[in-house]
C-alpha cells in the first residue's frame, strides 16, 4: 500500500512545489519509488522536473480526475531515478468548475489511486486554494504535510486549513490528520522568523517538523534548470534541509 | 466615475495583497479617496489594515456578491485618511462554488460597484487562482496591475494570465486591459532578479512600470502590525518604492 501524503496550503508562495519537488528527490534517493501528483493548474512541479505539459487534456491530472484516464497511461518518468509525475496542465483550472455538478466530485483522485501501484509513496502538490482540487488531494491522502512560510500572512490562514482538515476527516476521509507542519524560507537574520516559529511550535507542538527549511536563493535557482536543487546543488543549505527532513520523516514513521 | 483596478496573479505569494494595502495608501495620501475591495477568502488585506473580518456572511465581500447587500453597507473605514475597505471573510471560499449555478455569475462584482461612489479608485485584491471570484474583479475593472515576482515560477503563469485577460476582454468586458507589470520582491544581490526583469521588459515594454519594489523585510513586518507599510515606517526602501509607484501611476494617467 502506499504513503499518500498531501501537500497543501491555501496561502500562496510558501513553498509547496519547492516541498513537493525536493522531498519527492530525497525519498526516491532512498530507493523507494515516488509518485508526484501536479494538482497546480500552473504546473510548477511538472515544470520543475523537466517533464513536458500534456498537451490533450486527456493526457495528465485532467485526464485522471475528469476522463477516467487510468493512471498508469498518464504518468511520466521524470529525470530522477525512481521519481515518476502525473503531470498537470492548465486544463485544470477548468476541473474547479466542471467538477461542481459531477457525482462523487470529491472522490475522483482517491478512485484512481485506489489501484495499488508500484509507489511507496504519493506526494501530492496542491494549488493555492481550498476548492474541489485541493479537496480531491485532502480525500485521496492518509496525510497533509504543511510548509508554512514564516510570515506573518501565513499564519493567518492556518486556522481555516486545519478547519477544513478537520471537516474532510469528519465527513469524506476518517482518519485525516496533519502528518506535520514544515517551517519555509527561514531567515535567521529577521526576527520574525523566529517570532512565526515560536507561535507555530507553540500550537503544533511535535507535528511541527524540527527539520526548518532556510531561505536560499539556490532552491528559487534550481526550476529555471528543470532540476530538484537536490540534483541542481546537493551541497547548498536548501537541499541539504530536504534531506534532513526526508530523513526526520522516514524516522518518524519507523518510530509509530 | 471611479477609476477600477484589479490587483490580480494567480501565483501565489507573489505580492499582490502587499501592493493593494501600499498602493491605496499611498493613493490616498494624495487627497483622492480610495476602495479597497479584499477578494480573497484569508482576508490579508482587510487584517493588513487592522479592520475586523465580518462575523455574518451578509457583511463584507460575500454579502456583496451573493446576497446583493448595497456596498455602502457593506464598506468599513481605516485608519488611513480617505482609504475604505469592502472587507473579507472565510465566507468568500463557499462562493467559489456557489457561484457556478447563478445568472449573471461572473457580473455580481460590476453591478456592485455600478452606483457611482465617491471614491476616485477602487483597487480590488485578487486571490491565487483564476476561479470566478477573480472572474468577477477583471469584468468589474477597467484595467488590470500584475505584481510579478522576481522569480522563475512566477513568469510561468504569465501567458495563462493574460490569455484569460484576453478572453475576458473578447466577451464580458470589453476594453479591459494590463494597466501594467510591477516587479516585486526584487533583490540585487541575486542574478535571477536581473534575469527575470530583463525578460519581462523584452514582454511586456512599456507595460512594465519603471518602479521596482525591493524585497524589503518592513514591508513583511508591517502586517503583524496591523498598519500599511508606509504609515508602520514611511521612510523604509519598500514604502519609498510604492510611494514612487503610485506617482508613476497618476504620472501615466495624466499623460494619456
Ligand atoms: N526556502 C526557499 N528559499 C528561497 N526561495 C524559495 C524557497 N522555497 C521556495 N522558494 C521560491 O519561492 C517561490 C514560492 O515557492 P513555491 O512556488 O514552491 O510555493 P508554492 O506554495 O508552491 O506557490 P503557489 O501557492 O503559487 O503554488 C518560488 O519562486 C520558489 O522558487
Ligand atoms: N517586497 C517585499 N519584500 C519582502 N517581503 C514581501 C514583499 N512583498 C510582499 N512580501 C511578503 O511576502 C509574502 C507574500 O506577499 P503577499 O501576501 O502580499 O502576496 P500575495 O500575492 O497577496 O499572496 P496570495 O497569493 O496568498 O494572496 C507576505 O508575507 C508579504 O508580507
Ligand atoms: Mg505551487
Ligand atoms: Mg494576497
Amino acid at each position: 500500500m502506499s504513503r499518500i501524503l498531501a501537500i497543501a496550503n491555501q496561502k500562496g508562495g510558501v513553498g509547496k512545489t519547492t516541498t513537493a519537488v525536493n522531498l519527492a528527490t530525497a525519498l526516491a534517493a532512498t530507493k523507494q519509488r515516488v509518485l508526484l501528483v501536479d494538482l497546480d493548474p500552473q504546473g510548477n512541479a511538472t515544470t520543475g522536473l523537466s517533464v513536458p505539459k500534456p498537451a490533450h487534456a486527456a493526457g495528465g491530472a485532467y485526464g485522471v480526475l475528469m476522463d477516467g484516464t487510468p493512471i498508469g497511461q498518464a504518468v511520466c518518468r521524470t529525470k530522477v531515478p525512481g521519481l515518476d509525475i502525473l503531470p498537470a496542465s492548465a486544463h485544470l483550472s477548468g476541473a474547479e468548475i466542471e467538477l461542481v455538478s459531477i457525482e462523487n466530485r470529491e472522490k475522483k483522485l482517491k478512485n484512481a489511486l485506489s489501484a495499488p501501484g508500484a509507489y511507496a509513496y504519493v506526494l501530492i502538490d496542491c494549488p493555492p486554494s481550498l476548492g474541489l482540487i485541493t479537496l480531491n488531494a485532502l480525500v485521496a491522502a492518509q496525510g497533509v504535510l504543511v510548509p508554512l512560510q514564516c510570515e506573518f500572512y501565513a499564519l493567518e490562514g492556518l486556522s481555516q486549513l486545519t478547519r477544513t482538515i478537520d471537516r474532510v476527516a469528519r465527513s469524506l476521509n476518517p482518519g485525516l490528520a496533519i502528518e506535520g507542519v514544515i517551517l519555509t524560507m527561514y531567515d535567521r537574520r529577521n526576527r520574525l522568523s523566529a517570532q512565526v516559529a515560536r507561535d507555530v511550535a507553540r500550537h503544533f507542538g511535535p507535528r511541527l517538523y524540527q527539520t526548518i527549511i532556510p531561505r536560499n536563493v539556490r532552491l528559487s535557482e534550481a526550476p529555471s534548470f528543470g532540476l530538484p536543487a537536490i540534483v541542481y546543488d546537493m551541497a547548498c543549505p536548501g537541499a541539504q534541509a530536504y534531506i534532513r527532513l526526508a530523513k526526520e520523516m522516514l524516522r518518524r514513521e519507523r518510530d509509530i
